[in-house]
């Protein structure tokens, strides 16, 4: 059922 | 000092009971545009954003920018010492540690005065690109919350899709499998019980069905949802608050190995 992905690896830190 | 007087404190009361679950310890930014707030929960997998706009407050006054920490659970517990219908100011000073919630009843015959200390969270801010989707859905809340809940019973995970003629919700699990669709529907009486699909491209997501169940704890706060998919990217759930700005939850998607 898929890999869960990270929400960071979507929205790099400021 | 910080001070924001809100007459529909109930919408702050259902903010708290969205988020706290999801989400332990976080900054309320204060500055004269409003009140924000971004954060990911325990696990990194989903991130809360929320605006409240200081012409939403009654009166909102902010002379220096401010990063308020706060136990949510802990703010969670006093905001439900208020009563719905109460008006609720947020007082901070500028070099204090505490924040002060005080509530007032609709006929100013009882004042209430609770007072929480303030945590140090040094939390980093992520950059939420601003994004063209390919497909933008809008939709009775309480419509998506019935089928995250519906579809949670059969399986974990949930494959959202949409074309032109609407979107699906499918999932499967040891005792069998689901598939809900929700057609495009303009033709009915409230603007508010239409489903309308806008698409630019046909997308199908996998995502965790318990993250999007947490996200419809937000269903009190307005009485539709907009679902924004971009292939390969985090759905955004967001319910618009009226008059002050919104609550957006982002989920990043679960991908085939």
């Amino acid at each position: 059922k898929g890999r869960q992905t990270s929400i960071a690896s979507f929205f790099g830190a400021k | 000092m910080f001070e924001g007087r809100l007459l529909q404190g109930s919408l702050l009361k259902k903010v708290l009971e969205a988020i706290k679950d999801l989400v332990t310890d976080t900054n309320f930014d204060c500055s004269e545009t409003g009140i924000a707030l971004q954060a990911m929960d325990s696990s990194h997998v989903a991130l809360v954003s929320l605006l409240l706009k200081d012409t939403g407050f009654d009166h909102f006054r902010c002379d220096r920018n401010l990063a308020l920490g706060i136990n949510l659970q802990n703010m969670s517990k006093m905001l439900k010492c208020a009563g719905n219908d109460d008006i609720i100011t947020l007082k901070a000073e500028d070099e204090g540690d505490t924040i002060t919630f005080m509530f007032e009843s609709p006929n100013q015959d009882k004042i209430s005065d609770f007072e929480m200390k303030l945590m140090d969270i040094d939390s980093e801010h992520l950059g939420i690109p601003d994004t063209d989707y390919q497909a933008i859905v809008t939709m009775p809340s309480a419509e998506f919350q019935r089928i995250v809940r519906d579809l949670s019973s059969i399986g974990d995970t949930a494959v959202i899709g949409v074309t032109k003629e609407g979107i699906s919700f499918s999932t499967g699990g040891d005792i069998g499998k689901a598939n809900i669709v929700c057609r495009q529907n303009t033709n009915v009486d409230k603007e508010e019980d239409q489903t309308t699909v806008e698409i630019h491209e046909p997308v199908s997501l996998t995502f965790a069905l318990r993250y999007l169940n947490s996200f419809t704890k937000a269903t009190a706060l307005s009485p539709q949802v907009t679902l924004s998919l971009s292939k390969e990217l985090p759905i955004v759930v967001e319910y618009k608050i009226e008059k002050m700005g919104f609550l957006r939850f982002y989920l990043a998607p679960k991908i085939e190995e």
